[in-house]
């Protein structure tokens, strides 16, 4: 364990929980992208099939059990909670995210570590992780609205990713056989993605600025 | 198994 990476973790817990808390407090979820959220609960599901056959140290299954609940408890809040659904934007949540599902899974059915199931739920998750922030990303183009995104929640999003890349970056440096060129690729993937996200999100909350002036 | 090879990255 790092620095970078327990960094890494803890901002990534942390922008999870601040998404959670806003959804909950402000009772709305205008904004995000529930397909997102789903993607994103599917991936620490599929990676963490571990959870109970491999113990790496007690940081390592409390943090894989409260990413499930976490994320879980996003979804669950954005399709039952009364207040919180009806202000999903059903009509604006489009993207198709079941493809990005599929494509993910007979991608890891072709590259991955080691050809058995938990090897190919993890490749899978990786992947997935990496493509999870697409339905967010057209609902942000599609609609400009940052209301629940915050500032905080973007900020810890691109925390994790830093972090992590230089967690990478160390590991191989002082690590004789760090070879995780899946994680490492995925992951650039990911950084690229969320760069693009950051990109429309900055320039909706340049313009939604420029609407607030006063008159 | 040692640690690297582990999934041992959340």
């Amino acid at each position: 364990m790092n620095a970078f990476r327990l960094a890494g973790d803890i901002t990534h817990l942390i922008s999870i929980l601040v998404l959670l808390l806003k959804i909950y407090a402000t009772k709305s979820c205008s904004g995000i992208s529930l397909k997102t959220q789903e993607l994103y609960a599917v991936v620490f599901l599929a990676r963490y099939l571990d959870l109970f056959t491999d113990f790496i140290s007690v940081y390592n299954s409390v943090m894989k059990v409260v990413f499930i609940l976490s994320s879980v408890a996003i979804v669950w809040c954005m399709r039952r909670h009364r207040a919180v659904k009806r202000s999903y934007d059903k009509e604006l949540d489009t993207f198709r995210h079941y493809y990005l599902v599929g494509a993910c899974f007979v991608f890891a059915l072709l590259v991955h570590e080691k050809f058995t199931f938990q090897e190919v739920f993890w490749a899978f998750s990786i992947y997935l992780e990496a493509v999870a922030i697409i339905p967010q990303l057209v609902l942000l183009q599609r609609s400009g609205n940052v209301d629940n995104l915050t500032g905080q929640y973007v900020f810890f999003l691109g925390a994790y990713r830093a972090l992590y890349i230089l967690n990478w970056i160390y590991r191989y440096f002082t690590e004789a056989k760090f070879s995780r060129w899946i994680a490492c690729i995925s992951g650039l993937v990911q950084t690229a993605l969320y760069a693009d996200f950051f990109y429309y999100y900055f320039l909706s909350w340049k313009n939604n600025a420029k609407l607030n002036l006063p008159a | 198994a040692n640690a690297d090879s582990q999934k041992d990255e959340l």
